[in-house]
C-alpha cells in the first residue's frame, strides 16, 4: 500500500477565534482586530 | 460607528493583493455572496474608484471601523483567517460596525470582569457612548457576530464576559454567520429595501401561500395542509414544535386518473443573474409511478402570456422522510416557478408534499450527506473516531470525501472536527485527471434548516488542493493521485478504495452550538458539499489604468447641510457648510442646524447690556460702601475728630 496511515492537517491548529489567532500571530491591535488610524489621531 | 462620512456606496469595490492565499481568495467571495444574499451591500472589482478596500495577507485578521475615505484602504486576512465568518466579521468592521459590546448600553447586558482580563489588554473592552457609536434602535444581541466569545482575553480559566441572562454564557462569540441583528442594522445602517441576489423563500405558512397560484389547465390542486393522510403528518419548517402552525402543500394522488396533474406556480420573478437555485423539501407518500416535475414558465415578448419549459423530473422512491432537493436554473427574464404533480400508474395511498421552498440567485451546492439520529452519533461515538461520508465525484471528475469527528478528538474536546479528503473514484476516470489536484476548493456546510434562506446562519468551512504543496518530510505531492499518495480503505458494503490526506479542522463547530438552531431537525444533520475550481484566482486582479481623480464634491457627499445649506470645499480639503440666511434671520452650526434672527440678536443685547449695568452698578455700590468703612476705620484709629455740622 502507498501509505499505512492517513494524515490528516488540522489547518486552524485548534485555534477557534479570530482573536486566538490575531494573539497567536503576536498581534496587540485595538480591541483585537481593528487597526488604529494614526493620522487622525484616533481610534478607528 | 455614527457619522455618514463614514458609510461606503453599497457596492463597495475591493483589490485581491497577490499575497493573499487562493483559499482565503474563495470564501472571501463566498463572504460577499452571503452580502448579497442577505443584504443590499454588494461588491465589485475595484475598478478606478477612489476610495475602495484593499485585501491583503497580513499577519493576522483586521481592519478599520468604516470608510476612512483613505484611498486604499487595507484589511488583512492572513494565516489563519480564511474563514467565512472572521471574513465577514472584518468587512462588518469595513462598512462601519464596531464589536457588539462596545454599544454604550453594554452594561446593562454583560459584566466585564476587569481582574479576569490579560493584563495589558484592558483596551480590548472599551465601550463607546451614544454620540460615537449607535445601537440603530436593535436590541442589545449575544448572538451577534461582532460579539466577543466569553473567554476572550481571559488571564486564567475565568471568562472575560459574564452575561446578565446566564443562558447566552456561551451564546456570545459565534462566529458562524450574521445573526438576525447584524442584518438588521446593517440594513439599517444603509438604508436597505432588498437584498441583491434573494428572489423568493416561502414556508407555506400563512394562507397566502406567498403569492403561489394554482396554474390553470391541470385536473386537481395542490391544498395546504398541516397533515396528509398516508403522510407526512407534520410540516418540515416546525416539525411539531408549534400547535397551531406547520403548514405544507400537498397534491393527493389517492383518488382521480392516471395522468391527472396539478400545477402550483410561484407568483413572477424578475433575475438579474442569469443563474438561480431552486432548494425544497419534499415528501413522496404516494406510488412510485407518481411525478413530481419542475417546470418554469417564461415570459418575453413572443410569449407575454408565458411559455412553459420542463427543467427535472424530482427522482426519488417513496421514503417517509422530508428530502432536500437543489436545482439549477439559468433564466434570465421574468418567470415563474411551477410545481407539477402528476398522479401515475397504481393505487396510491398518498401523495407528494412540498415546504420551505427557497429560490435564490446563487450556485447550488452540489453533495448532500445526510445523517440521520445526529444527537445521538455526538453522544455515543467514542472521542478520536471519525466517521466518513460517502464518496462524491465532482462535476470535474475528482472524487472527494468528508470525515467528520462527532464527539471530537483529544486535543479538542467538544468540537465537531471535519477534514476532507480526495479519494479515488473509477480507474479510467482518474487517469485522465490533472494531478496533483489543481486548485479545487471543497466546502463543507452544515446546514442550519431554518425556512427562510436568509436567516440560516450554517457552519461552512473550505479547504483548496494546491497542487504545489508537499506532504510534511516527503517529495510527495498532498494532493497527488490517491493511489499514490493515499491509502486503501474499505467500505462498510466492502467495497475497496484509496483515500488521500485529510485536510480541514478540528474546531469546525462546537457539539454545543451542533444542538442550537436548525443544525439537527427531525433528528437529521445535513452537510452541504461542493467542489468547485478556483484555478481563475491564481492570476493576479487587474490593477485600473485610471483611478478616480479627488473631486471635491466626493466629500460633499457624506456631508448632509441642513435648512437648505450649501455644502463647499473649503481649501480643496474640508467640505463645509454654507448656511441660509435671510434679511432678519440665518441659520448657524456646523450642518446648518441652528437659527438665529435679528430679533433674537436685539433681545441678546439688550438683556446682555441690562445685565453689564447691573453688574457694574452692584459693583460701584459694593466698593463705595467698603472704601466709606475703610476710612472711618482709619480715621477712629488715629485719633482724628469727626466734625458735624450741628446745625443742618
Amino acid at each position: 500500500l502507498p501509505t499505512s496511515k492517513i494524515t490528516e492537517y488540522d489547518v486552524d491548529g485548534g485555534k477557534e477565534d479570530l482573536f486566538e489567532v490575531n494573539q497567536a500571530a503576536g498581534l496587540d491591535l485595538f480591541e483585537g482586530d481593528i487597526l488604529f488610524d494614526e493620522k487622525e489621531g484616533r481610534n478607528s | 460607528i455614527i457619522g455618514d462620512e463614514y458609510l461606503w456606496p453599497t457596492t463597495v469595490p475591493y483589490y485581491f493583493g497577490d499575497d493573499l492565499d487562493i483559499n482565503a481568495k474563495g470564501v472571501i467571495l463566498k463572504a460577499f455572496e452571503q452580502y448579497r444574499l442577505k443584504t443590499c451591500i454588494d461588491y465589485k472589482p475595484w475598478s478606478g474608484e477612489k476610495n475602495y478596500i484593499s485585501v491583503f495577507k497580513g499577519s493576522g485578521c483586521f481592519s478599520s471601523v468604516g470608510n476612512r475615505r483613505v484611498g486604499k484602504q487595507q484589511l488583512s486576512i492572513g494565516a489563519g483567517c480564511d474563514r467565512i465568518a472572521t471574513i465577514e466579521h472584518e468587512f462588518l468592521h469595513a462598512l462601519g460596525f464596531w464589536h457588539e459590546q462596545s454599544r454604550a448600553d453594554r452594561d446593562d447586558y454583560v459584566t466585564i470582569m476587569w481582574d479576569r482580563i490579560e493584563a495589558g489588554r484592558e483596551h480590548n473592552f472599551n465601550k463607546y457612548d451614544d454620540t460615537t457609536s449607535s445601537s440603530l434602535n436593535v436590541p442589545y444581541d449575544y448572538g451577534s457576530m461582532m460579539h466577543y466569545s466569553k473567554n476572550s482575553f481571559r488571564n486564567g480559566t475565568e471568562p472575560t464576559i459574564v452575561t446578565k441572562i446566564p443562558s447566552f454564557s456561551d451564546v456570545i462569540g459565534q462566529r458562524m454567520e450574521f445573526s438576525d441583528s447584524d442584518l438588521l442594522k446593517l440594513s439599517r445602517r444603509y438604508n436597505c429595501t432588498r437584498t441583491t441576489t434573494f428572489l423568493d423563500t416561502c414556508d407555506f405558512e400563512l394562507e397566502n401561500i406567498c403569492g403561489m397560484i394554482q396554474g390553470q389547465g391541470d385536473q386537481a390542486d395542490w391544498e395546504r395542509v398541516s397533515e396528509a393522510i398516508g403522510g407526512p403528518d407534520m410540516d418540515y419548517s416546525n416539525m411539531g414544535r408549534c400547535t397551531g402552525t406547520g403548514y405544507f402543500m400537498h397534491f393527493s394522488t389517492i383518488n382521480g386518473m392516471e395522468g391527472d396533474s396539478a400545477l402550483l406556480e410561484s407568483r413572477l420573478l424578475y433575475p438579474n443573474r442569469n443563474y438561480q437555485c431552486l432548494q425544497f423539501f419534499y415528501y413522496h407518500s404516494g406510488n412510485v409511478n407518481d411525478k413530481l416535475e419542475i417546470w418554469v414558465r417564461e415570459y418575453n415578448e413572443a410569449n407575454p402570456d408565458g411559455k412553459l419549459r420542463m427543467i427535472e423530473v424530482v427522482n426519488g422512491l417513496p421514503e417517509p422522510l422530508w428530502q432536500l432537493h437543489h436545482l439549477s436554473l439559468a433564466i434570465s427574464t421574468k418567470f415563474r416557478v411551477v410545481f407539477k404533480g402528476t398522479k401515475g400508474a397504481g393505487t396510491s395511498t398518498g401523495g407528494i408534499s412540498l415546504d420551505d421552498v427557497n429560490l435564490s440567485e446563487t450556485t447550488c451546492p452540489e453533495h448532500v450527506w445526510r445523517i440521520k439520529n445526529f444527537k445521538s452519533i455526538m453522544e455515543n461515538t467514542p472521542m478520536d473516531t471519525i466517521i466518513y461520508s460517502p464518496r462524491f465525484r465532482s462535476k470535474y471528475g475528482y472524487t472527494f470525501q468528508m470525515g467528520l469527528y462527532p464527539n471530537g478528538t483529544s486535543t479538542s474536546p467538544g468540537e465537531l472536527g471535519a477534514f476532507a479528503y480526495l479519494v479515488s473514484g473509477d480507474n479510467a476516470t482518474d487517469d485522465n485527471l490533472t494531478w496533483p489536484c489543481p486548485w479545487m476548493q471543497i466546502t463543507m456546510m452544515l446546514m442550519d434548516q431554518h425556512a427562510d434562506i436568509r436567516k440560516r446562519m450554517s457552519n461552512q468551512r473550505s479547504i483548496t488542493t494546491d497542487p504545489n504543496q508537499k506532504l510534511q518530510d516527503s517529495t510527495m505531492f498532498t494532493w497527488d493521485n490517491p493511489r499514490k499518495v493515499g491509502m486503501e480503505v474499505e467500505d462498510a458494503d466492502g467495497t475497496k478504495y484509496f483515500r488521500g490526506p485529510g485536510y480541514g479542522t478540528s474546531v469546525y463547530l462546537t457539539q454545543a452550538r451542533a444542538l442550537t438552531r436548525d443544525f439537527i431537525k427531525g433528528g437529521d444533520a445535513i452537510f452541504l458539499l461542493t467542489m468547485e475550481d478556483i484555478a481563475h484566482l491564481v492570476s493576479s486582479q487587474p490593477v485600473p489604468t485610471t483611478v478616480e481623480p479627488t473631486t471635491p464634491s466626493n466629500l460633499c457627499t457624506s456631508v448632509k447641510c441642513e435648512n437648505n445649506g450649501v455644502c463647499v470645499m473649503d481649501n480643496d480639503k474640508i467640505a463645509v457648510c454654507r448656511c441660509a440666511v435671510g434679511n432678519d434671520w440665518w441659520y448657524y452650526g456646523d450642518r446648518c442646524q441652528y437659527k438665529s434672527s435679528n430679533n433674537d440678536a436685539m433681545v441678546t443685547a439688550v438683556v446682555s447690556s441690562v445685565v453689564v449695568f447691573a453688574v457694574m452698578l452692584v459693583v460701584t455700590v459694593v466698593s463705595v460702601v467698603c472704601l466709606r468703612k475703610k476710612y472711618k476705620k482709619k480715621m477712629n484709629k488715629t485719633g482724628g475728630v469727626t466734625t458735624t455740622n450741628m446745625y443742618a
